[in-house]
């Protein structure tokens, strides 16, 4: 039942792909 | 001293962060979580509900005197003592910090993981060994940080223990075995001081910590 | 008075938070964000930065006494006055809502649909759809939200409209082109409001709101 209720919960999984891919333009614009 | 009803689905981890500020701050906590009181995926979509919760989502809380509030840290927050809320500006500040690195860093590995063994998601081997690799850096940190502490703020349980101890509980729980836990002894040690505290045990119950990693449910 | 400096790379949004807060609360902050003070890539690499920093990521803050924080939420918090944080508890948890709604609600579909725009990710139309919808629902939250209220808790400026303008930034400058923005006047009306301020455009400048919605740039 729990994990029923758990499957409804919004999380961001490509979390850490964002975080990278931010990382690399932002180290890209800083050179 | 806050008193009111938190509405959620019942073994909501997000909801225990509230639950077991509570039980440090004696706020006095009614959890409506099962029929009549609160259906979940019913109650929380009633006009009644999402007037007072916009998003419709759970933990939601409100007082006897009507307030409304909806985000779980804000909530754990609202019915924390100021003890648990950190009592100098850095100290509070820092509670703060690890709660924001609860959620950012601790939940999308730990979810990534998790989820396909408990059969609510799709088994994806690379993401799974990404999310593995995810969680040993937040077991590093937080191995690094307690060498030098008992609790990650200050000298006593606080709102940062029980976010972060709320969000490891499902990795602990399900995939942290004895073997993949071994080298971060400190925060095992964190973890079993935290959820012995009498406030933990109330709301948690026993706590088995993972025997055998699970693997996906197909 | 907290004083320091505030390690990150030039125009990140989440510093922006913390800036803006040491902008009403008089804190003394020094910014690294470029040569030689600070490179990102490399100096948050440094063993020196990680054993302060163990994350390594940025912004990251460094009292003059030593005190060390990271997650931009603690810091923008450790900046700011109490004016700023919510001067009774249903404030200041009030505050903590936002700041949460807006790391887990406005965040993912944000960077879904402006990381495109700006050449960070590939496009994909199915999720560039998905996160316009997502938005969507935001703005209606905020705009219900804000037909009772000039800003987000209490009766001025807090922590919370400071971390929801800052997490709107790039949608509004990028993307919400007037037709988008078209059904939510209130938050068009509370953010332009909140970047005229004089404590706003000090760290911001000239925020131009879109014109024409970016498309994915190939």
């Amino acid at each position: 039942m729990t994990a029923e209720f758990l499957a409804q919960e919004k999380i961001w999984f490509d979390k850490l792909r964002f975080d990278e891919a931010e990382c690399r333009f932002y180290e890209r614009m800083n050179g | 001293m806050a008193a009111g009803t938190l509405y959620t689905y019942p073994e909501n981890w997000r909801a225990f962060k509230a639950q077991i500020a509570a039980q440090y701050s004696g706020a006095h906590l009614k959890v409506a979580s099962t029929a009549p009181a609160f259906t979940f995926g019913q109650t929380n979509r009633t006009p009644a509900f999402l007037n007072n919760f916009p998003l419709g989502k759970v933990p939601a809380f409100q007082g006897d005197d009507g307030f409304c509030l909806f985000e779980s840290n804000a909530i754990a927050y609202y019915l924390s003592s100021d003890a648990l809320r950190g009592s100098t500006p850095q100290d509070s500040a820092q509670v703060l910090q690890w709660v924001s690195f609860a959620d950012s860093e601790i939940i999308p590995p730990a979810s990534a993981w998790v989820f396909p063994t408990l059969g609510i998601m799709q088994f994806n081997k690379q993401a799974t060994e990404q999310a593995k690799e995810e969680v040993k850096r937040v077991l590093t940190v937080l191995h690094q940080h307690l060498n030098t502490h008992t609790f990650l703020v200050g000298e006593r349980v606080s709102l940062a223990d029980i976010s972060v101890v709320c969000s490891l509980l499902w990795l602990y729980k399900q995939v942290l075995d004895p073997s993949f836990r071994q080298p971060f002894p400190n925060v095992t040690r964190w973890f079993v001081t935290c959820i012995n505290q009498p406030q933990f045990k109330a709301v948690l119950g026993e706590v088995k910590l993972c025997e055998k990693m699970a693997q996906f449910d197909a």
